[in-house]
């Protein structure tokens, strides 16, 4: 996975992409 | 030995199939705690919807196939059941760990995320039977047909919703090759580029909301 761009950040996750607690 | 394009085909899948055969197409002990503790325990939908979604898919498959190779539709959609467990269960607890709470029940009760998550499973499965002919510019195989975005159009899914899922995808699979790294990453892109911005596509509102929420960060302007 060296060459993806990770955009999120460490304190990003799934939960809150999905508008979660 | 070279590496044919058809030998680096049949070594993505085998490794793809490897990397599964300790999965089951079911929900696997933890996931089973992890739905328990929800405030609304997510179980029953969950199988439930895998049931529709995989009735979809395998008419679709066939449809784009061919009759004769239903059977072929169900095995890839197995593949992605499977993998879909898998990088479910890693996320979540990735979750735990970083968030310290164990109660995801707005999470697993949030059809839209298991859609997507099932569609990144299967888009992976797609793209590695596919793989080689795509690679070199073939197109002899019908399954091409299959490519993305075509599983969008069987979940009926906004492209904006599956993006969403794609980097935890990757983060949550280590095991993921690195041209099916490559393959995501271009669908995102793709995702961006253009399907995202379709008339009904959830962007345009989360804009005009980000926009009524007042002066925060400032949009670039459109030329950039």
């Amino acid at each position: 996975s060296q060459d993806y761009h990770f955009g999120l950040e460490d304190h990003e996750g799934i939960s809150e992409l999905f508008d979660c607690d | 030995p070279p590496q044919t394009p058809i030998r680096a085909a049949m070594n993505s899948i085998q490794q793809l199939r490897g990397g599964l055969t300790s999965a089951s197409d079911q929900p696997s002990g933890n996931l089973i705690v992890y739905f328990k503790n929800c405030t609304v325990d997510p179980s029953e939908e969950i199988t439930k919807r895998v049931g529709q979604l995989g009735q979809i898919f395998c008419q679709k498959f066939a449809e784009a196939v061919g009759q004769r190779c239903e059977g072929l539709g169900k095995t890839r959609f197995t593949l992605g059941v499977q993998l879909h467990y898998k990088v479910m269960e890693s996320m979540l607890k990735s979750e735990e760990k970083r968030l310290s709470v164990q109660n995801f029940s707005k999470l697993l009760n949030n059809a839209t995320f298991h859609t997507s998550l099932l569609a990144s499973a299967l888009e992976v499965v797609l793209a590695t039977y596919v793989g080689g002919s795509l690679k070199n510019g073939g197109s002899e195989s019908p399954e091409t047909d299959l490519c993305f975005p075509w599983i969008l159009d069987v979940f009926q899914l906004h492209a904006f919703d599956f993006y969403k899922v794609i980097e935890s995808f990757i983060k949550a699979e280590p095991t993921l090759k690195h041209d099916m790294i490559e393959h995501l990453g271009r669908c995102e892109h793709q995702i961006m580029e253009s399907i995202a911005w379709k008339a009904d596509s959830p962007l345009f509102e989360l804009l005009r909301q980000s926009r009524e929420e007042g002066p925060g960060e400032q949009a670039e302007p459109p030329a950039t």
